[in-house]
């Protein structure tokens, strides 16, 4: 039996609006440890990792490890029919080929409830190292969301240079170019909107814009996000998910052969 | 142009 009860329901639609465009089908496994999720895009060119631990869930039990196969569409469909404020549980039996899902208003006087088919998917699943990074920054997620959407009207790829002095995105196409830096600015009240920078050794590198964009769907999950590169290795975009866990996004770089 | 390379040339597979 696996059952999970989250009250801050609105984070579970968020996470599911952060990958719904990147990942069609994905599995979910679920383990006594939390919920997790790895998928690629559909060309291979990104991955997602979501970790959502069982301690950051009201109630959570998992009697044995469980890989839901889920239709990411018909997933969205469904978490859409939740309130913001709606505390939701997920229920699985441990051979059913379904998932139940259950929407508690705050008050309790409207319960909805929903199944949905589950998929038999056979998901290619990438080892991901841990590694340390040349550069972390560290800055609000809505400045980074606007930079990718500013610059993506430029050009199809946005070069990432990060130095001590700073980070700069840059974009070049038919019509001209745009650069926008962002300094380092420890100084801000909140600290969402600071910007940090943690560099051993500079680094140069090439994205398509387009994935960046699909990334940022995940900036309502926090006010901050965090970029960590490295030369000719994959980008990694973490955004926190409360004190529960993340979503990492990979990104290949484009690399000159 | 440069060239994209996959996820894949970068994680092996598990």
């Amino acid at each position: 039996m696996f059952e999970a009860r989250l009250v801050q329901g609105s984070l579970l639609k968020k996470v599911q609006e952060a990958l719904k465009d990147i990942v069609q089908e994905a599995s979910w496994d679920c383990t006594s440890s939390g919920l997790s999720l790895q998928a690629m895009d559909g060309s291979h060119v990104s991955l997602v990792q979501l970790t959502l631990r069982a301690d950051g869930f009201e109630k959570y039990r998992c009697d044995r490890n469980l890989a839901m196969g889920i239709n990411m569409g018909s997933m969205s469909k469904i978490l859409k029919c939740a309130g913001n404020d709606d505390v939701i549980t997920l229920k699985a039996e441990d051979t059913s080929d379904r998932l139940e899902l259950m929407f508690e208003s705050p008050k309790g006087e409207k319960i909805s409830n929903y199944e949905m088919k589950l998929m038999d998917l056979d998901c290619e699943q990438l080892g991901i190292p841990d590694q340390e990074y040349s550069c972390s920054i560290k800055m609000p997620s809505h400045e980074f969301a606007r930079i990718c959407r500013d610059l993506s009207q430029i050009g199809e790829c946005v070069v990432i240079t990060c130095t001590k002095d700073g980070v700069q995105f840059s974009a070049k196409g038919d019509m001209g170019s745009g650069t926008v830096k962002m300094s380092q600015n420890l100084g801000a009240e909140k600290e969402d909107d600071q910007v940090t920078i943690e560099m051993t050794e500079p680094v140069q590198l090439t994205f398509a814009i387009k994935y960046l964009n699909m990334f940022t769907k995940a900036t309502s999950l926090s006010g901050s996000v965090c970029l960590s590169m490295s030369n000719d290795v994959p980008l990694v975009v973490e955004y926190k998910v409360e004190d529960m866990g993340h979503i990492k996004y990979f990104l290949a770089p484009k690399i000159e052969d | 142009i440069m060239p994209q390379k996959s996820i894949v040339a970068f994680f092996a597979s598990k």
